[in-house]
């Protein structure tokens, strides 16, 4: 059996911005993420779902050292914009499973997905490429959610560092 | 200047699936995709955004010929776990950004929306990993969007293919 998945990764970096009842229309994503690309924040997620009723949540994550700046450049434009609140959260970790091999696998999230229901750690935000499935859980889960996808996918965990080295 | 972005693609073969108002409680994710990962439907995206009031919309895609058959698996599911409605739409396409030099770029993704945004083209949904920024959009849009982010990010359009080759 090809062994789909190839590695586990956590982020703990970043925190969540979320910005509510977005009017969905052309241009409202342009207006939102200019002013933070023209302050050289660096945005890893970004997650806009479908709409309903002409409205959808926007949110994506900045370091946690830009969380202060982040919120000071958007919230004026959200208010512009007519979205509803700027919301975030700081305590929040991204575990992924990568792999090559699981291009399109409904398994394999349904796997990652019992590891997480099996240790009761609630998926906060879900977001996937072909070769990545990521899951934002809540930060303090982050250990226990590594050691719980390396058993559900037989990885070894790695050993840990040494100090001194 | 890097060019952040080496290549546009063009994915018009999924059809997206959404379950509303989910709750936001473990266990749900698994007891949705089970049933689909059971049935060997290939799913392309997930998309799960931040719960408000303790529910969520989960959103994913499957090829158009599976759309049927995952409604019928999703839909007693969806009941089961006190989910409001499933809803479908198959007029979307996904286009999407791929570049390794674009890693965390809010640049790159704000100069995608503007890109579409000129157009008056909507963003349905958005999802990105490191090497790649992905906009659900209407079908119709599909071959627009490609030409504009080609425009918008200095590439070539590949030749048309020739008859018969
Ligand atoms: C919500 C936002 O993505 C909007 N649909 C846009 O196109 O900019
Ligand atoms: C909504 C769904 O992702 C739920 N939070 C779960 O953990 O399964």
């Amino acid at each position: 059996e090809i062994v789909p998945v190839s590695g586990v990764a956590l982020s703990r970096n970043d925190a969540r911005v979320t910005i509510t009842r977005v009017p969905d229309r052309p241009g409202v994503a342009l207006h939102l993420f200019q002013p933070v690309a023209d302050a050289n924040i660096v945005v890893d997620m970004i997650i806009q779902n479908t709409s309903i009723d002409g409205h959808t949540d926007l949110t994506f994550t900045v370091p946690k050292g830009d969380l202060k700046k982040t919120l000071e450049i958007v919230k004026p434009v959200a208010a512009d914009i007519g979205a509803e609140r700027v919301l975030s959260e700081e305590n929040i970790a991204k575990v992924s499973i990568v792999g090559v091999g699981m291009k399109n696998n409904a398994g394999v999230a349904a796997r990652m997905f019992e590891a997480m229901a099996a240790e009761n750690i609630n998926i906060l935000m879900i977001s996937t490429s072909e070769i990545k499935i990521s899951c934002v859980i809540e930060d303090r889960h982050g250990e226990l959610a590594v050691r719980v996808l390396h058993d559900a996918f037989g990885l070894d965990i790695p050993p840990p560092k040494k100090r001194g080295t």
